[in-house]
């Protein structure tokens, strides 16, 4: 069965998409199948490998998911594209039961098929986001290290034990808590990252990645930053994130 | 009547709260007295100015909203703070009739005492920044100068010309498109500029907010940038922005 990894946080611009993006990249490329999937009506993760956001949202359609991926640059990775259409946008927030099903459905069809999946969630802890984590296998929660990031972690934490602890058999826990935009030269980076390894331990990721304008110029190529500048310090702290993640099992 | 400036864009960490934030301190220091709503979960707002998220959000209950609002460390300013209680969230996100009501009311009830309302939104383009917009009468939407902050851009403003031409009387109309974290020395920051200045013309503001630590840092320690360190170039873009908006009449 696949590893699903869930990108969550509720905090806005933390580097949820880029982490989906350069994570299942690197996955991808140490031979893995890989599909990403964009929960977020943003779809940033869509237009980060060059595609449109499609009119319907794959995972409220019947038709099976393998109908509705894109390939991207990269021979194991594939992208489930997401959609702004309102309806559907509404009805995948609104977590009905029967979009929960679909969505069950898709995803361990998906699972039969790919050994990872990756899903960029949006910035919000409502239904979309929960439903998301139900059906994933780990958590990844991108944090950048500025004061109002740390704040809405004890939120997150608390409805990430939520869905642990709901009645419905999921198989979540925690893949980690990852430090992005890294800027060494601020004493307030030093001072977060110091205070998140005391509070969180060993689920922080000891790979981090750097502040790197790389890493934001890789998305509007579409192409992940492995491709569009693999020397860079951007594409380093991506690889050593996904060489942790794939030795973790 | 007050003026009433929504700051609103489902991109996350745009710097919505911080512009919210530094723009409502401007406004009360140049002698206007100003009320910063925060309608965000994650009440960034209110802790910005070092106060604890309310038990149950103001705007849900019948108490008048002068009974809830917070000081601060400037005269002419007060907050009324968010809350994290999710079953108010769920009312404010779901936008029943009720609540839309009681939430109009509390704001024309503001209005008649205050000269300026500033209102900080969740990264969404749900109902609760619907609702926010309606009871508006200007919206700013701040933007980062990167190829994702173009993305949304378009369809943040489609939301917004519905709410306009909604049914319901609404005065709302255009403050501006405000530039955030601008950093000269990358080639990325330059192409978008160019490219929302010609694509958006006037609604540009003048006034640019440079990334510069000391806006992340005023937070940390509870005050707006304008007082934490009143000489940085964060706090003169804010101040810049200030009066950029109360010569807008
Ligand atoms: N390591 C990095 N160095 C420099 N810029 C980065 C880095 N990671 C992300 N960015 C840029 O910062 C911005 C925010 O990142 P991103 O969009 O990935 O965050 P997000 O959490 O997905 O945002 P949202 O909450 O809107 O979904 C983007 O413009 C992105 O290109
Ligand atoms: N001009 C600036 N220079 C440097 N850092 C900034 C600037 N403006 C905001 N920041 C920092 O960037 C991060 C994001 O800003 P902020 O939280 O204001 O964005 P937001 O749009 O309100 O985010 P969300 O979508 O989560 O509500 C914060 O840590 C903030 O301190
Ligand atoms: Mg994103
Ligand atoms: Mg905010």
């Amino acid at each position: 069965m696949a590893r699903i990894l869930c990108i969550a946080n509720q905090k806005g611009g933390v580097g949820k998409t880029s982490t989906a993006i350069n994570l299942s990249a690197g996955i991808a490329k140490s031979g893995q199948s890989t599909l990403l999937i964009d929960l977020d009506p943003q779809c940033n993760a869509t237009s980060g490998f060059g595609h449109a956001p499609a009119d319907r949202h794959p995972l409220v359609l019947e038709n099976p998911v393998r109908e509705s991926v894109l390939a991207t640059n990269i021979e194991n990775l594939q992208v489930l594209p997401g959609s702004r259409n309102f309806r559907d946008v509404d009805s995948l927030a609104t977590g009905s039961t029967t979009h929960q099903k679909i969505l069950r459905q898709h995803l361990s069809s998906a699972g039969a098929v790919f050994d990872f999946i990756v899903i960029d969630c949006p910035p919000s802890l409502g239904e979309m986001t929960r439903t998301a984590l139900a059906a994933s296998t780990e958590v990844l929660m991108p944090i950048q290290c500025e004061y109002f990031a740390m704040e809405g972690l004890t939120q997150m934490i608390e409805v990430i034990r939520e869905v642990m602890n709901s009645e419905q058999p999921t198989r979540l826990e925690f893949s980690g808590i990852l430090l992005t935009m890294y800027d060494h030269q601020y004493e307030l980076t030093h001072e977060v990252d110091e205070e998140v390894r005391e509070f969180f331990g060993d689920i922080v990721f000891d790979a981090v990645i750097p502040r790197d304008i790389n890493v934001a110029e890789a998305s509007s190529h579409g192409v992940s930053v492995l491709d569009y500048a693999p020397r860079s310090r951007g594409a380093r702290g991506y690889v050593e994130l996904s060489m942790e993640i794939l030795e973790h099992v």
